[in-house]
């Protein structure tokens, strides 16, 4: 056991990615390599991972991607230099941080050799981090911190397996419908399940509305219908029609917040409704004017701001704040400029506030906001990103 | 068969220690300028905690062991994620 008590085994960092297909590239490549070399074993390092679960990995030679490869050496822009021959090896970034890997390109790097360092368990422990796992206390674990030179016969522990299913879940039913892991070509060309990708959403991702359920469920509203975000993309069975599910509420919603109370607020037009949950809780819809004095009618996006807690009201290129514990509720000073929020642009379509950040969605790109620097997250690749791609799992 | 990896270097010293269990999550960031000043505490409960981590016996002393073992190759993710 560890000094703490706990049996020793695998650990996550706490971020994973949302979708299954992930893709690759490898923008610089170790010198002392033959490229084509290089990709296969890059190739072979990430399908160590996609044996035990349904992640499948693409190679792609330029745009944008989910995780960068890069072979640098010294200092490479990331603040954290490589100290050439032996010590650090590699290091790489866990999902929410974008999931790149570097490798020190002064090690001598090899393949299928006893000689030089193992470019393939590298890779694939490097692998591990981009997709959310730490490193393991148990000795034999691909995601131990210690490079244990060169095995031939290298098979990944049943620790790491554990590790990457609790992220990832197990590999589910192949094509063939048999379940064995020698399927893993078949699951990989099998057919995302029914819902993951959703046409209409992946050829227009302009949406009217997103928000957070007090259950904590994301969700997406676009016209008459709404979609239900996983971990993954979208859930399967949707869209399905908003009036179905909240009974007496239209569509073509323009805004929505679920505030601290537990209940969930929709704006149209004029009007604004209020549910627990799916259920309506009262007479409603009522006036805006009546229930949010001090917020204009026509609001464009709407949103708990990470940053205070308060609800924030979006139109054209302004913005209110709005504070039921005030009198009145929204300052004489508003609304103020949307310009204020450096990088959020004006006219937005959505707010959301996700896992302790805010975004903003404006046509088929969204924002992510940083409330220390009270402006637009600095990231790689860098926002706005595509909400298709990074949402919806498109 | 002789490998080009790094040859375990002698036993590491203190202040290197102390900047190889700061860099992998045992220690707060040090900061280079103002020579961060630890209790002994503070390094033997971080010395501890590297060898239960690493499978070592548990001493809280750089001993040999210890030392050669953060000579080695690896990985550089922080062992220890906040």
């Amino acid at each position: 056991a560890s000094s703490d008590g706990r049996s020793k085994r695998y650990a996550l960092q706490g971020s994973r990615w949302r979708v299954k297909k992930l893709t690759y590239k490898i923008s610089k490549y170790p010198r002392i390599l033959e490229k084509s070399a290089v990709d296969k074993d890059v190739s072979r390092a990430f399908s160590v991972w996609s044996e035990y679960t349904d992640l499948t990995f693409t190679q792609k030679r330029s745009g944008q991607v989910h995780i960068e490869i890069r072979f640098e050496r010294g200092e490479h822009g990331d603040g954290d230099p490589f100290d050439g021959p032996g010590g650090t090896l590699a290091h790489a970034y866990f999902p929410v941080y974008g999931g790149d890997a570097h490798f020190d390109d002064s090690e001598h790097w090899s393949i299928n050799s006893y000689r030089g360092t193992n470019l393939f368990q590298v890779a694939a422990h490097e692998f591990g981090h981009s997709l959310g796992l730490s490193h393991s206390d148990v000795k034999s674990a691909l995601m131990a911190p210690f490079y244990r030179g060169y095995e031939p016969n290298f098979i990944l522990d049943s620790d790491d397996i554990q590790g990457i299913q609790a992220l990832y879940g197990q590999q589910t039913l192949s094509s063939s419908g048999s379940e064995s892991t020698d399927t893993k070509v078949n699951s990989k060309t099998t057919v995302p399940p029914p819902g993951e990708e959703d046409t209409q959403l992946c050829s227009d991702s302009k949406i009217d509305t997103m928000f957070d359920s007090a259950e904590g469920h994301s969700y997406a509203f676009k016209g008459d219908h709404y979609w239900k975000l996983t971990t993954d993309g979208i859930a399967s069975g949707y869209p399905r029609l908003i009036s179905n599910s909240w009974h007496g509420l239209p569509g073509n919603i323009d805004a929505a917040f679920t505030y601290k109370n537990g209940k969930t607020y929709f704006f149209k037009g004029s009007k604004y409704w209020r549910y627990i949950g799916k259920k309506i809780d009262g007479d409603y819809p009522k006036d805006i004017s009546e229930g949010f004095t001090g917020i204009p009618d026509n609001i464009d996006a709407a949103t708990v701001w990470t940053g205070n807690g308060k609800i924030y009201f979006y139109k054209g290129t302004k913005f209110w704040r709005f504070d039921p514990a005030q009198r009145p509720p929204v300052k004489s000073t508003y609304p103020k400029l949307i310009s204020n929020w450096e990088g959020i642009p004006n006219n937005i379509d959505a707010a959301l506030t996700y896992h302790g950040y805010t975004y903003f969605f404006k046509g088929d790109m969204y924002y992510r906001f940083n409330d220390r620097t009270f402006s637009v997250d600095v990231a790689d690749p860098a926002f706005p990103r595509s909400t298709a791609y990074w949402w919806f799992g498109c | 068969v002789k490998t080009r990896e790094a040859i375990p270097v002698t036993a590491l010293s203190e202040n290197n220690a102390m900047s190889y269990l700061s860099q992998f999550g045992y220690l707060p960031p040090t900061n280079p300028t103002s020579g961060g000043f630890i209790t002994q505490e503070t390094m033997t409960k971080a010395i501890s905690e590297f060898q239960s981590f690493a499978g070592l016996n548990v001493t809280g002393d750089l001993d040999n062991e210890t030392s050669t073992l953060m000579s080695l190759p690896r990985c550089g993710v922080k062992d220890k994620v906040g």
